[in-house]
């Protein structure tokens, strides 16, 4: 089974242009295994983004770097699922 | 029984396959189950048919088409659930099914699916292997036959929103094309997606708006702001390049240019907190509050023939 540890979902907040134009940089390096579950559009709408943990201190780094906004989303992914498998095991367990 | 199916909590493939199993042995005279295809791992591809008699146009609703979208696919089985319950006591509803099918798929990338369930959670995309790399799977909402292939879309394999060798590669995508084009009198098109809370219409691969964009933009506020009624769940609405991003070879702006003149395409509730592990006891409020969203598409489909 994919093992999530570490993994954090940062929402990251683009302010310009250019901070949108950055983002859609990083989304193109495909051999860092960055999930985007929301894409680099417009200041209007924040992105979404799963870091595996191998990369997420240099992303945050980037990020930094480039004066851009973020906060955790999902502070350790498999934590989350672990929780979401674990709700559902006891919720099948009891009657309806 | 499906009284007893647990509608708060997540199911596996096989689970949601029984329910639907269980669905048309309860309601032998309205609700039947038709086999459109297979996914590439040999899955059938299952959709619900509600209908109350022959030749009628027809409604389409999918669900969970990105594999990872669990309260999408969980959403859609309270739909099902919904019909059944609210036909012959719903007035709204009784009245669209009396002249119209409802076509329900509930599970629309089973492969996926099963594989979020057994391997990696996070997955999106179909699981056929592509030829000459290590990534599996096509993006089934860039594969379709509308601007396939131009911006907004990947042509590299390994990306998640890859588009595919070529439009309709994909049999869960090519499924749903033949039975559209076979069926020939579906009025509406209802793709459901999660998350980020939008409602969205054609086109996505082109700025050129639809040329029933007015008309398109006036009912996806209706529809939004019923669903805003119950839980207060805001979400922005719009045309799909205008609203989100350019995304080419997406399903509704295929079927929108079929004829299906109510084509919209859902992303479901976020919390901001959790993503796609939405947690199960927020699954019958994302359902409840999509159905009103779905009844106002609709009845404005029933109400407005063409």
């Amino acid at each position: 089974r994919e093992n999530f540890v570490g993994h954090q979902v940062l929402r990251i907040q683009p302010t310009n242009e250019e901070q949108i134009s950055v983002l859609r940089s990083l989304a193109e390096k495909h051999d860092l295994g960055l999930d985007f579950w929301t894409e680099p559009v417009s200041v209007t709408k924040p992105v979404d983004v799963r870091i595996p943990f191998k990369v997420l201190q240099p992303i945050k780094i980037f990020l930094l770097e480039n004066d851009i906004q973020y906060s955790i989303m999902i502070q350790d992914l498999q934590d989350l699922l672990d929780e979401e498998e674990r709700v559902m095991k006891t919720r099948s367990a009891q009657p309806r | 029984n499906t009284d007893g199916y647990d509608y708060a909590n997540y199911h596996t493939l096989n689970e949601i396959n029984s329910f639907i199993d269980m669905l048309v042995a309860e309601n032998p005279n309205l609700v039947s189950k038709i086999v459109i295809g297979q996914s590439y791992e040999g899955r059938p591809l299952n959709v619900l048919k509600f209908s109350t008699g022959a030749n009628r146009p027809g409604i389409w609703i999918d669900t969970g088409i990105h594999s990872r979208e669990w309260v999408t696919q969980a959403s859609g089985t309270w739909f099902a659930k919904k019909i059944v319950t609210d036909y012959g006591r719903d007035p709204a509803l009784t009245a669209i099914l009396n002249k119209m099918d409802i076509f329900l798929e509930i599970v629309t990338n089973p492969d996926g699916y099963a594989y979020t369930h057994t391997s990696n959670r996070m997955w999106r995309k179909t699981r056929k292997p592509n030829s000459g790399y290590s990534c599996v799977g096509v993006d089934p909402n860039r594969n379709w036959d509308a601007g396939f292939g131009g911006a907004g879309a990947s042509g590299y394999p390994c990306s998640e929103t890859y588009r595919g060798p070529y439009a309709n590669s994909e049999s869960e995508v090519k499924s749903i094309v033949d039975f559209v084009k076979s069926h020939g009198n579906l009025k509406a098109f209802v793709s459901i997606h999660s998350y980020s809370q939008m409602l969205l219409y054609p086109y996505g691969y082109t700025s050129t708006p639809c040329k029933d964009q007015s008309e398109l933009h006036a009912l996806a506020k209706k529809a939004i702001t019923d669903l805003a009624s119950l839980y207060g769940t805001q979400y922005t609405y719009g045309s799909i390049i205008n609203t989100i991003y350019q995304a080419s070879g997406g399903t509704i702006d295929w079927t929108y240019n079929q004829g299906i003149k109510y084509s919209y395409t859902f992303e479901l509730r976020d919390t901001g907190r959790y993503g796609f592990a939405l947690p199960a006891n927020q699954i019958i409020p994302t359902a409840q509050e999509t159905w009103l969203a779905l009844m106002a598409i609709m009845q404005h489909t029933y109400n407005n023939p063409y």
